[in-house]
Order: C-alpha cells, then sequence, then structure tokens
C-alpha cells in the first residue's frame, strides 16, 4: 500500500529499528485464504531474502498456468481448494476461472500485498495514490490459500484450507471474509482458528461491511482479533460545479478523458430519466437512452454496484455520472475506478445537488477531477460501512477488537481483471484502490507479523492484546475519533480499543495474556455441550460441574458490563503481565463514563519488578442510580499508566 | 422422492477411534460414512484443525450419521463471502 505505512507511523526511524533490520528478526509466515495470487506482482519480489525457513512444510501447488516457479523465496506457499465448491456449484468453467492458485479477482493479491508486499516504487493506480507501495510487513513471507472462487468461498474449502495451513506452519492467519452470524461451534473460521490459535497462530479477520447497522459484524470469537475500517488522510478530491455557480465535494478515481471545467453539460436525475421505479439506482436497462444522451447523470446509491452504474449511464448514452449517497452512507467517499466521468458524493450533498436539478429549467453541470490530495484532516474516521457492535453472539465479549486503514487503500491487483472488476473493463494495472474491512484485516495481519518477528515467545493473545491496548481513539487534539455516517464520536461498538498504533505496540508495557483452557472455560461458560466443545477443540474435555464459569472472567483487554434488571454490582478480575525488561509502577484511571455508576479498581497501583510478572486487579462497577432504562448503553475507559506506557481498555456498560 | 445431497463436515471424537483403527484415521472416517451411506465419498479429511471429514449426502444420511459411535457434530456447509 502507498500512505498507510506513513499513517501508521511505520515510517520512521522506530520502524528502522524495529521492524526492518530483518537479519535480527525471527522469521515470520503470513498465510492469507482469499482468491488467490497473481505471482508476476512486483510486491512478491524476493530480493534480499534467505532460504525458505527449514520448518516451512508448504508447496506451491502446480497447476494449469501456475508453476513451481510461480513461487519463490517471498511467496513461499500457494494453494487452491475447490472441492467443496465445485461439488456444490458444478466444475469450474476454465474459460472464467483458474483452478490453480492463480487470483482471477484481485481481492487475493490486494490483501496478501498489504499484509506483506516487498517495496515497489512508482506505484500508482492511473497516477492515483503515487508513491513506494509496501506491506506492512515487507520482509515477512507470504503463503496464499485460494478458497473463493465467483459463487463464493465455501466452507469445506476454508476448513481445508486452514487444515494445510496451520500444518505448512504458518505464523499468521489473515482472512477478509465471513459467513454471518452463528455460534462458534458451527462457524468454521471459529473453529479452524481455534486450532490455529493453540498452535501459537495469530488469526485476523475483517468484522464485515454491514455497517452502519448495529449488531453487524461477524468473525466475533474471542480468539481471533475482529478487525474494523477507518479511513487515512488521504482523498481523491472533485468539485462538481453547477450551472448555478455553486461547487460541491466528491470523490472519484477516474482517470480517463476529462470534462471542461465550466459547468456546460446537461444535467438530469436518473428518476427522472426512466420509467422503472427503481430507475433511480441506475439499474441496468432502466434509463431511457433518448433522455441520457449526451448528459450528466444523478444516480442513488443502492442495490447495484457503484462502477456498474457508470456503466449503466455510458451505456445509455450518458457523459458522466453523479453517484449520491443513501443516509445509510452519509458522507463517505469511496474513490472508484469509473469507466466514464463519475463522482460519489455524500448523502447531504446529493440532497442539495437534487434541488438543484429540481429547481431550475435546464440545470447544467460539470465534473472537475483534482488527483491525490493528502492531509486530510480528521482522519481516521470510522469507515460508514464498517460493521458495528454490539456482539451479537456473545454480548459479554466486546467486538470490534480495533480499527484499520480500509477505504480507499491502493494494494496489488490480479493481470486479468480491470480496477472496477467488471467484464467491460479492459484496463490492467498491477495495482487497484479498493475499500472494505477485507483491506482493514490485513493490516493488522501485517503489524501482527511485525510484532511477532520481534517478540517470537508472545502468544497470539499477546499480540493482539498489545495491538488493542495501545490502540487510540482519540485524535491529538484529544478529541473523539468520528464516524462518517453520524459525524460524532465514535463508540467502543464502531471501534474497539481504538485504531491500530503499531509502534506503540511494540513497546506496550502491560499484556493480557490468555491461553486455549481460558478459551475451552469461555465455551463452558457459554453452556456449549460436550460433544460441541470436543468438536471445537479436538480433545476429550468436560466442563466442571463444580466450577462457575463466567464469559467475563476471560482474561480480556476490554471490558462489558451487563447489568443485571435489578442493578447492583458487578466485578470483573484481569490479570496482566509485564512485559517490559524494566519494572515499573502503574496506576488505574477511569474515564468517560456517564450514568450513575461507581467504578471502583483494586489495587489501583500496580508495581513490576521484573519481565513476565504477573498481577492482578478487580474492577467492581456499582450501579448507584436507577435512571437507566433496560437495553441502554454508556461507554468509557480503563487505563493503567506507568508515565512511559498507557495500556488502555474500552468499557461498555449494559442495562 | 429423492433427496437432494449436500455438503457437510462432520467431526469426529478422534479419541474414540476403535483400537482397529489406530493410526487409519482415514478408514475410521471412511467406515463410518459407509455405515450410512453407500454412495457418499469424502472430500477433504481434517486432521489439524478438525478431527473428520467433509462429504455431500442427503439430510437423512447426515442425519443417521450423527448417531454413530465417535460423530460428534454433523454441519452443513456454508458459504462465506468477501469483505
Amino acid at each position: 500500500t502507498t500512505r498507510t505505512p506513513e499513517f501508521l507511523g511505520l515510517m520512521g526511524e522506530e520502524e528502522r529499528d524495529y521492524f526492518l533490520q530483518s537479519n535480527k528478526k525471527a522469521d515470520v509466515v503470513v498465510g492469507v485464504l482469499d482468491t488467490g495470487v497473481w505471482p508476476e506482482l512486483k510486491s512478491y519480489d524476493d530480493e534480499g531474502f534467505g532460504p525458505v525457513p527449514s520448518t516451512w512444510k508448504g508447496i506451491c501447488q502446480v497447476s494449469k498456468g501456475f508453476n513451481a516457479s510461480s513461487c519463490n523465496r517471498k511467496l513461499i506457499g500457494a494453494r487452491f481448494f475447490s472441492k467443496g465448491y465445485e461439488a456444490s456449484m458444478g466444475m469450474i468453467d476454465d474459460s472464467k476461472e483458474e483452478r490453480s492458485p492463480r487470483d482471477v479477482d484481485g481481492h487475493g493479491s490486494h490483501t496478501s500485498t498489504t499484509a506483506t508486499g516487498s517495496l515497489v516504487p512508482g506505484a500508482s493506480l492511473f497516477g492515483f495514490a503515487p508513491g513506494t507501495a509496501r506491506g506492512m510487513a515487507p520482509r515477512a513471507r507470504v503463503a496464499v490459500y485460494k478458497v473463493c472462487w465467483t459463487g463464493g468461498c465455501f466452507s469445506s474449502d476454508i476448513l481445508a484450507a486452514l487444515d494445510k495451513a496451520v500444518n505448512d506452519g504458518v505464523n499468521v492467519l489473515s482472512l477478509s471474509l465471513g459467513g454471518g452470524q452463528s455460534d462458534y461451534y458451527k462457524d468454521t473460521v471459529a473453529v479452524g482458528s481455534f486450532a490455529a490459535i493453540e498452535k501459537g497462530i495469530f488469526v485476523s479477520c475483517s468484522a464485515g461491511n454491514a455497517g452502519p447497522a448495529p449488531g453487524s459484524m461477524s468473525n466475533v470469537a474471542p480468539w481471533i482479533a475482529t478487525v474494523g475500517a477507518g479511513t487515512i488522510d488521504r482523498d481523491f478530491p472533485v468539485f462538481i460545479v453547477l450551472g448555478n455557480g455553486k461547487n460541491y465535494s466528491g470523490s472519484s478515481l477516474y482517470s480517463g478523458k476529462k470534462l471542461v471545467d465550466t459547468p456546460k453539460y446537461d444535467f438530469i436525475y436518473a428518476g427522472n430519466a426512466t420509467n422503472a421505479t427503481n430507475g433511480n439506482l441506475c439499474m441496468a436497462g432502466t434509463l431511457i437512452p433518448e433522455k441520457v444522451a449526451g448528459k450528466i447523470v444523478l444516480c442513488d446509491r443502492g442495490i447495484s454496484a457503484r462502477v456498474k452504474k457508470g456503466q449503466v449511464v455510458k451505456d445509455a448514452g450518458g457523459i458522466g455520472m453523479v453517484l449520491a449517497n443513501s443516509v445509510k452512507n452519509g458522507e463517505e467517499l469511496v474513490g472508484d475506478a469509473h469507466l466514464l466521468p463519475g463522482a460519489a458524493v455524500g448523502a447531504k450533498t446529493g440532497d442539495l445537488i437534487k434541488a438543484y436539478i429540481f429547481s431550475v429549467p435546464n440545470p447544467k453541470a460539470t465534473i472537475i477531477f483534482r488527483g491525490t490530495e493528502v492531509g486530510i484532516s480528521p482522519s481516521p474516521v470510522v469507515a460508514a460501512f464498517s460493521s458495528r457492535g454490539p456482539n451479537v453472539i456473545t454480548s459479554g465479549i466486546l467486538k470490534p477488537d480495533l480499527i484499520a486503514p480500509g477505504v480507499n487503500i491502493l494494494a496489488g491487483w490480479s493481470g486479468v481483471m480491470g480496477p472496477t472488476g467488471l467484464s467491460t473493463d479492459t484496463r490492467r494495472t498491477p495495482f487497484n484502490i479498493i475499500s472494505g474491512t477485507s483491506m482493514s484485516c490485513p493490516h493488522v495481519s501485517g503489524l501482527a507479523a511485525l510484532l511477532k518477528s520481534a517478540h517470537p515467545d508472545w502468544s497470539p493473545a499477546a499480540i493482539k492484546s498489545a495491538l488493542m491496548t495501545t490502540a487510540y481513539n482519540t485524535y491529538k487534539s484529544g478529541t473523539g475519533i468520528l464516524a462518517v455516517d453520524t459525524g460524532k464520536t465514535a463508540t467502543p461498538y464502531d471501534i474497539g480499543s481504538g485504531h491500530a498504533h503499531p509502534i506503540r505496540a511494540m513497546n506496550p508495557g502491560l499484556i493480557y495474556d490468555m491461553g486455549v483452557e481460558d478459551y475451552l472455560n469461555f465455551l463452558c461458560a457459554l453452556n456449549y455441550t460436550e460433544l460441541q466443545i470436543t468438536a471445537m477443540s479436538r480433545r476429550n474435555f468436560t466442563c466442571s460441574n463444580k466450577k462457575t464459569y463466567s464469559v467475563s472472567d476471560l482474561n480480556y483487554p476490554s471490558f462489558t458490563v451487563e447489568f443485571p434488571k435489578t442493578g447492583g454490582n458487578v466485578k470483573q478480575m484481569r490479570t496482566v503481565t509485564n512485559v517490559e525488561s524494566t519494572g515499573g509502577t502503574y496506576k488505574a484511571a477511569v474515564t468517560g463514563l456517564k450514568g450513575k455508576v461507581n467504578v471502583v479498581v483494586e489495587p489501583s497501583e500496580l508495581k513490576f519488578v521484573k519481565v513476565g510478572e504477573k498481577k492482578s486487579y478487580t474492577v467492581s462497577f456499582t450501579v448507584t442510580g436507577n435512571e437507566k432504562t433496560s437495553g441502554s448503553t454508556s461507554f468509557g475507559r480503563l487505563e493503567w499508566s506507568d508515565g512511559n506506557h498507557v495500556v488502555g481498555s474500552p468499557i461498555s456498560l449494559t442495562w | 422422492v429423492e433427496e437432494e445431497r449436500k455438503t457437510y463436515i462432520v467431526h469426529l471424537a478422534k479419541h474414540e477411534i476403535p483400537a482397529v483403527y489406530k493410526g487409519l484415521h482415514l478408514d475410521w472416517y471412511q467406515t463410518s460414512l459407509q455405515s450410512v451411506s453407500e454412495s457418499a465419498e469424502i472430500l477433504y479429511a481434517y486432521d489439524t484443525v478438525a478431527h473428520g471429514f467433509s462429504t455431500r449426502m442427503t439430510p437423512s444420511e447426515a442425519e443417521a450419521l450423527l448417531a454413530v459411535n465417535g460423530v460428534l457434530q454433523v454441519t452443513p456447509e456454508t458459504r462465506y463471502h468477501l469483505h
């Protein structure tokens, strides 16, 4: 990616000290389950890499168009899994898909290069987002496991890929996919990653793109890092200039022949150029060419792909498109490499533009494309599409865990797919700019690889804790990170612990560790049956009938408190481990909670003298008033600080 | 009416493998499957992150498989999507 390394603070001296001196660091392999790999990308250049680790058991699966030489010392593994897909959907059509690890979609090349791509100077998408592209962990190795095909990603294939990846010897797993919301024992990703965690493998998954609806996340098992998406400080601005002289901002990655700067083009609303009830959405075949030809068309967002709407306008003879967000998308601007002069505008802007169109007899407009702009403030802002809490599978565990860059991300792309993904798009480019929690997930996978390289002895839970407790939830000014759909301060349901800060995560001070025993006790707390737990854990495990299990006993780096109807007191215990070679005295502070709740941390001071030392504390939450009604929520934060480190945990209280 | 076949993931308790199949878990999987279906075949055998296999069979066969010794869980195939 370009820009996100700088945005995450990875391009400074700290990174050179910590991360890029590869010879001093452990070899780390990131396994990516996705649509495969386009191995010819420069992002998989293996210059400077030593021999493949002798412990590596992966292979480069030779198949049509994919040779042993497709892999190298950077791309050390490539397999494909299609038996489940073909059993359900029929044999793969060789003319449309490659029965090999080769990526004909682009998504898999994008995610794997975001996590681990080697440095590629002079990268851009048609001049947009220029710079040196690199993954978050450019010195890490990568192994790809193709599990997603044009018809989807099937659980039997995913489980087979996880089975192989763990056996091959990956250290980090990155899955930018999801399958709805189900109990963990029925969720293949949760089942497979449980075993991965047990073997010391960090698992990062995308939270989903079903935001901003509440309770819309997938991949919420507590042993998984669930990653939401935010913007970075980069935009691709356009001006929509109207015939009345007014000028509105939008965003676009259009790179073809430009329109003239004066608003001389006829401008119409798609809803007035159609006989279809949903014609305003510019669905295929709904626009009347006689009404559209030679004009700029304003389409409403929804149902069909954004770039597809541009194609529909173009096919009907339109010369440009303005795409207005729905209220759900708010003012979020996602850049698209449209096939005609097209631009996205926010919902409010769209309403203003529509008001102009409806108010004059001959509305006119033009679109002025302004390229790439950096330094956009505020950033990050939580993406509207990023799935939100609360966690509907286990309400006692706060999710998402954190957010990372996921809007307008440039990374590697397939050599046989245009940047819009449309069959009519004949353009080919080694990089593409796309958005989604699919894009934020591999950022965290790469950051986890950096941490694993620097701290090979850290458990997956320790790495996740380091990333979460050092994440930030305010801008430098001290005000809270915003959510783009509301324009208001984001809550832990939007951002979890906050936005990743890898440099701080290198030295988190304290970590909240967890192991398989903790997760087994957690499954007991969920009242899973012995058969369900045995299926998940692959061992003969019985919950003790002499023990009381509680979800809140899990040593999670965040707090979720569910008060009973009667109010009262809820006490939770946590254990922190000192990971600094020097000792320190940490003091607790709780901030942000509103409402009549008394919070007491005992002890309020923790003193450490050596690395690896563990200390426990309890947090008591006591309702002191009764003004809260059932279902209401309050958020706050607990921070432990020794003056050098801040170990932060979000708190959510629900009545 | 012939039942439509679907894909299922079958989890087994490896610690309950009969002595005769020690070290031959694939044979055990196959025998377990054949006890409920004459024609179903194993798509994948899992041995690292799960103990079991995936197969195409009818819902009736899936239900019957749940009663076979050592079978813990039979889960229908789920379609995941990219984010």
